[in-house]
């Protein structure tokens, strides 16, 4: 399904952003 | 939907797109983000499998729905499980992935080339693992409908599973599968962690989509 893939890079997008506010932060 | 009656099939499609309206991303994260901050203890991650059929009928598998990754409560800096080569790597395809989501450009951001920690890499490769028929810790709780929960890195890393014995490798002390509609939520901590039955009914109550 084109779900899958599409759901994997949603998550990756909000994992690569989260991860910049916690490196500025820290 | 049954061809011979109309009234069947409409009610069988509102289903599945009222199924379908549950299972968007927009829905999953706010779950995973309830289930994570609403929890007394400290999780490091929260997947969301999602169960799906394969083509021509084939057996039913569980991939990647969404996931929340919150990090270590505790700031103490863990000894890591990669080397420095292996770091280097992790930095590699990190601004690979990244270019890949926000274009070339944003390669030289400097978040990017922080070290990417134990945790963070475990989650990220788990976005690319699936699980077919009741294999590795998700497929087993879904197929068995019961929950699994393995605190304690010596538990994990003796488990037959090779999902359960990586995750201690990069850290997880706690590993946790609670079946649910369509799926299986996965949790994992650095901290050991020992049943709780309160998380239990946060998962259904959370992801229990057929009400």
């Amino acid at each position: 399904s084109s779900a899958v893939p599409q759901a994997r890079k949603a998550s990756l997008a909000r994992f690569l952003e989260k991860r910049r506010e916690r490196v500025m932060n820290s | 939907p049954n061809p011979a009656d109309p009234s069947k099939s409409s009610s069988s499609a509102a289903a599945t797109a009222a199924t379908a309206q549950f299972f968007n991303q927009e829905t999953l994260q706010k779950r995973l983000l309830a289930l994570m901050e609403g929890a007394q203890e400290s999780w490091t991650y929260a997947i969301f499998w999602q169960s799906s059929v394969a083509d021509y009928g084939g057996p039913s598998q569980l991939g990647w729905g969404d996931g929340y990754y919150k990090g270590e409560e505790n700031k103490v800096k863990r000894k890591t499980a990669a080397s420095p080569a292996e770091q280097e790597n992790r930095k590699k395809v990190l601004r690979e992935l990244n270019s890949l989501i926000s274009g070339p450009q944003s390669s030289a951001d400097d978040a990017v080339d922080e070290e990417v920690t134990d945790t963070e890499w475990f989650f990220l490769i788990s976005m690319a693992q699936s699980f077919v028929n009741g294999s590795g810790l998700p497929g087993q709780a879904s197929y068995s409908s019961s929950p699994i929960w393995i605190a304690g890195a010596d538990r994990l890393s003796v488990s037959h599973c090779e999902r359960a014995r990586q995750a201690q490798i990069f850290g997880i002390e706690t590993m946790v599968c609670i079946p649910s509609s369509n799926g299986v939520v996965e949790l994992g901590s650095t901290e050991v962690i020992f049943q709780s039955s309160d998380l239990m009914t946060k998962v259904r109550v959370l992801f229990n989509f057929n009400g």
